[in-house]
């Protein structure tokens, strides 16, 4: 462990805290894709569900994957139950199709070992990388934001950032180099490329997140 | 065998 990798992680648990708070506070889900989300908890099912045959690397680790888990599954359920009617499916209309396909065909061609539980690790890292964009395609639609959203997709980039100076610092301190997790942790640095830039010109000088 | 990380990170 490392500050790096310590702070990304901590920034992933804000980011769903920003979104729990969100959309309890509003009680709405208004701005947020569920096609994201439901992405996420396949990511999340697919690499942390190692837990089931044995993979327990620290309580640290362990505790962030039930977390991680737990809470994408609420977040589903308050999407589809509670807030349901504050949703508007029209918007949310990205292909996950391509995504999913994507990720499997990547799974299948990069991976460390070809067996079953490699196949989904290297499946979910390469989800992960593009999970975010159902959400990012609402934002391009809708042309705006509400701020705390934009905290929330801001603190999600931050996390998968974060874990880049953490690879490096293992690569030189530790010689631990897993070129398939950076590979797409860089792809999905930069698919929030777009996204940073208006937040911190616009939305961390105090305007609302609009596009030009 | 494998040359996969340990995948200990999240």
């Amino acid at each position: 462990m490392n500050i790096f990798r310590f702070l990304g992680d901590l920034s992933h648990l804000v980011s769903i805290w920003l979104l729990l708070h969100k959309m309890t506070t509003s009680k709405s889900c208004t701005g947020i894709s569920f096609k994201t989300q439901a992405l996420y908890a396949l990511v999340f099912a697919t690499r942390y569900l190692d837990l089931l045959y044995g993979s327990w690397h620290s309580m640290y680790n362990v505790a962030m994957k039930i977390f991680f888990i737990g809470s994408s599954l609420y977040i589903l359920y308050l999407i589809k139950v509670p807030f349901k009617p504050t949703r508007d499916p029209a918007i949310d209309t990205f292909k996950l199709e391509y995504l999913v396909g994507g990720a499997l065909i990547m799974s299948l061609i990069a991976n460390y070992e070809y067996s079953f539980p490699e196949i989904l690790w290297s499946f979910s890292i390469w989800l992960e990388a593009v999970a975010i964009l159902p959400q990012l395609f609402i934002i391009q639609r809708t042309g705006e934001a509400e701020n705390i959203t934009t905290h929330y997709v801001a603190a999600l980039g931050a996390y998968r950032g974060l874990y880049i100076p953490n690879w490096l610092y293992r690569y030189f301190a530790e010689g631990f180099f897993d070129p398939i997790a950076v590979i797409a942790g860089i792809i999905q640095t930069v698919i929030y490329l777009d996204f940073f830039y208006i937040y911190f010109t616009k939305v961390l000088k105090g305007q609302k997140f609009e596009l030009p | 065998s494998t040359m996969s990380a340990d995948h200990d990170e999240l």
